[in-house]
């Protein structure tokens, strides 16, 4: 069963592309055949390997306004096990013309399950916005991460997000489960571990034991090209998502 | 002419909420009448200042969707000379009905220029992307502020914006100037330095003198309900927003 994980969250720089990238790496680490697919309209995934999102094509945008492409067409291999979907030159306006189309929740659901390649894990970096693109990561998905950065009103954001999840499982995709809540940027700011507790109150057993800390290599390390793995292998946000990678493994098992 | 100006950057995580504000306390602290309004559903600028986003009313939701409700009806006064529009339990399905609406682009404009208070500045919190709710503060603004965060892929999104932005100067907002653009968090990247010489090349004269540090006490202030400068008046931080209000209130003398 190919595990499909959505990351999201529609607060702003909470450290969502910076897990897909890096909890992707860590996977194909582990043994796994990982694929990343970018729906940012940014590019952000896509450009910390290196890819240009604007002219890297075929991209997510022929996968979602072409029902003939699938998710094996348009990723590329960037590394030993991992493949990255680059985001393409203008997924804003392919967001806006999908709107119209009658399938247009389920376009990268259907281009997964057509893929050719048999890769283990799919994580999606989804924009800080619950649009169409996110709906899709969601429809697309078997389970949802959750990166919080653990600041004031970081949970804020949470319970809206979870309401639409909940609506998206009831009507579109029965098998979406809370795969959990990370805690991310842990320490940038001095009651974090007071949102922690707070956090594992809210969310029970569904708060991973895995906390990615505020590491400035995890910054950095996107100028370079590369993921925090590579880039600092002995940093404490690469040795973090090291740990998530082996406690989303063991759970997913 | 009372100056209205939109707080935008499609990038999540950047200091919009945080620059609204505290440069809309500043603003105030140097004698002018301002009014905050917040267009992120999630209501971060709202809960800052201690308004409980989802009870309290009327709000930005009624404002969006009730043509005789003027800007003045809304805003709470919450210090001396400053008052702020509260987010509303739900702006996400404000938007979606606002869709329908043909004059779902200026009910924001409309609203402004009924009001009945007279306020030198308004300054208005947008959500990272550029949807409707984006699109009525760019068309009710006259003046454009864009945060960027001093770090790399910090200037991707920038572009996309300032398109959307001309599109809307040609089509209905023909006033709309861009008054600059601020760097926010400097220095939590260590190539920050090397990002503002490159922002400085892109933007020339449009990236203001007045650059935010990265300071935690930006982060902590709004769990006490305070601006940074209450929270911590001789902060970097606090300091910092008083020099830009001072900027920004010379640029538009
Ligand atoms: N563990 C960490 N330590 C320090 N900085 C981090 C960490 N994780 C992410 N960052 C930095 O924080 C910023 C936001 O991270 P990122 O872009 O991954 O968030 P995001 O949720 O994907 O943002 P958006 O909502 O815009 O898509 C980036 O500059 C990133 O480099
Ligand atoms: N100068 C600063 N120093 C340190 N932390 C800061 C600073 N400015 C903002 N922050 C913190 O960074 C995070 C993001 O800031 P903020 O919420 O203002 O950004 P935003 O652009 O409004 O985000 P969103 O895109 O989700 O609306 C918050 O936790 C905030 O407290
Ligand atoms: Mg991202
Ligand atoms: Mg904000």
């Amino acid at each position: 069963m190919r595990r499909v994980i959505a990351v999201a969250n529609q607060k702003g720089g909470v450290g969502k592309t910076t897990t897909v990238v890096n909890l992707g790496a860590a996977l194909a680490d582990l043994g796994y055949r990982v694929a990343l697919i970018d729906l940012d309209s940014q590019g952000a995934m896509t450009v910390s390997f290196g890819l240009n999102p604007y002219t890297t094509k075929p991209s997510m945008v022929n996968l979602l306004l072409n029902k003939d492409i699938a998710l094996s067409d348009v990723a590329k291999s960037v590394a030993e096990r991992l493949q990255v979907a680059p985001a393409g030159s203008d997924l804003l306006s392919a967001e806006y013309r999908l709107l119209k189309q009658p399938d247009r929740t389920t376009r990268l659901r259907d281009a997964i399950e057509k893929s050719r390649d048999d890769v283990d894990y799919v994580l999606i970096d989804t924009p800080p916005n619950l649009g169409l693109l996110t709906v899709n990561g969601l429809v697309a998905a078997n389970q949802l991460l959750i990166p919080v950065k653990t600041e004031y009103l970081a949970m804020r954001g949470v319970r809206p997000l979870l309401e639409s999840v909940w609506l998206i499982r009831d009507r579109i995709n029965p098998d979406l489960q809370l795969l959990g809540v990370v805690p991310t940027m842990h320490g940038a700011s001095p009651n974090a571990d007071a949102i922690v507790s707070e956090m594992s109150k809210v969310f029970r057993n569904k708060l991973l034991k895995s906390t990615i800390p505020m590491d400035e290599a995890a910054a950095v390390a996107p100028a370079s090209r590369q993921t925090v793995l590579d880039y600092r292998p002995a940093s404490r946000a690469a040795v973090a998502y090291r740990e998530l990678a082996k406690e989303v493994s063991d759970v997913l098992r």
